[in-house]
């Protein structure tokens, strides 16, 4: 199953996140 | 001592020569490690002849067989080898007896202990679920990325705008591009996307990543094809064909949406805010069927409640 999240933010909406590595719910995507 | 010297020597005279094949042999191997991360994507008769396996049959009497109660004496031996297999943290879990879960459905929606999973503060968005984040980053012209490289369409990802389609606006003609501007994204703003995908072992109940507001939801009763990496790698527009729920609403930068998308054996979605939906049906939709609904009142979400569950079925 996978969750799929699409939202507007502003043009320097900085992502925590790498491509292909775990993460944990509760963890930063980003801000 | 001399013959140590001379050795000594002698493994410098070769150090030059052995690192210079230690990184040809680096450079050989990485030559065909992106060779063999070249994207082949399937062919049209591939897909469609995935498309018509009855995944979606199979998956519901999958559920049904994991309803049923296991006696007490087999429910720690036969979950002892789901949790070997799929590495899941027992540790973790609010109840690690397995003894406890009467089937494995009960045992794959487990709840996990309070404490495990701290919500960063610091951040306006985080994860809603435990996996594996399969791409991120920008969305352009209309098109997503479901890995590098693997792309799936916006517009058939979400289906016409819901706020305009309440004003009687068609906008199927569009373009992808079209699609996009038409979104209403403000100034200065851009869109974005995250796909996580929740593997067998992990946790499969799924939070708010951020505090928002739902206003709308679209079910789309599609298909049941696997979304694990290798599949997103050789399926374009694989989450266009899936069962998905997609939740719409706002948050402090505007538009935002949460879509659960199913996978084979893992078609039944449960959101708990949202008691009327049913997922994996066995009445058969064209491909593009959606249903709507729209929240009069939004429903307000704050980070890292709870929101719903993929079951077995």
């Amino acid at each position: 199953s996978t969750i799929v999240l699409i939202f507007e933010a502003p043009n320097d909406f900085d992502f925590k996140i790498e491509n292909s590595k775990k993460i944990k719910f509760g963890e930063a995507v980003g801000t | 001592v001399n013959t140590a010297v001379s050795k000594k020597s002698r493994w410098r005279r070769l150090g030059l020569p052995a690192g210079a094949g230690l990184a040809l042999y680096g450079g050989y191997r990485q030559f065909f490690y992106v060779e063999k991360e070249e994207i082949k994507l399937a062919k049209n008769w591939h897909v469609t002849l995935y498309r018509k396996m009855p995944l979606k049959a199979i998956s519901r009497l999958w559920g049904r067989f994991n309803d049923l109660h296991l006696p007490v004496f087999l429910r720690h031996p036969l979950l002892s080898i789901y949790v070997w297999m799929f590495g899941c943290n027992l540790s973790e879990a609010e109840i690690e007896d397995l003894k406890h879960y009467r089937n494995l459905g009960e045992f794959f929606r487990r709840q996990l202990k309070s404490h495990v999973r701290p919500i960063d503060d610091a951040h306006s968005l985080t994860s809603p679920a435990d996996g594996k984040i399969l791409h991120h980053g920008q969305v352009k012209n209309g098109v997503v990325e479901q890995v590098k490289g693997v792309t799936y369409s916006l517009r058939g990802f979400l289906g016409p705008a819901w706020q305009r389609t309440r004003h009687g606006e068609d906008i199927n003609h569009l373009s992808d591009k079209e699609y996009q501007e038409r979104l209403g994204v403000k100034p200065g703003h851009r869109l974005y996307h995250t796909i996580i995908y929740l593997a067998p072992g992990d946790y499969h109940r799924f939070h708010s990543p951020t505090q928002w507001s739902i206003q709308h939801r679209r079910h789309f009763p599609g298909e049941l094809l696997s979304v694990s990496p290798g599949v997103a790698r050789w399926v374009q527009g694989l989450f266009n064909f899936n069962e998905r729920v997609v939740y719409s609403g706002t948050w402090e930068h505007g538009f935002f949406s949460m879509t659960a998308v199913g996978a084979t054996n893992v078609g039944s979605i449960k959101i708990y805010c949202d008691e009327e939906l049913t997922t994996n049906n066995s009445r058969k939709q064209p491909h593009g069927t959606y249903f709507d609904k729209s929240f009069s009142n939004p429903i307000s979400f704050n980070k890292g409640e709870m929101f719903g569950e993929f079951n077995l079925g």
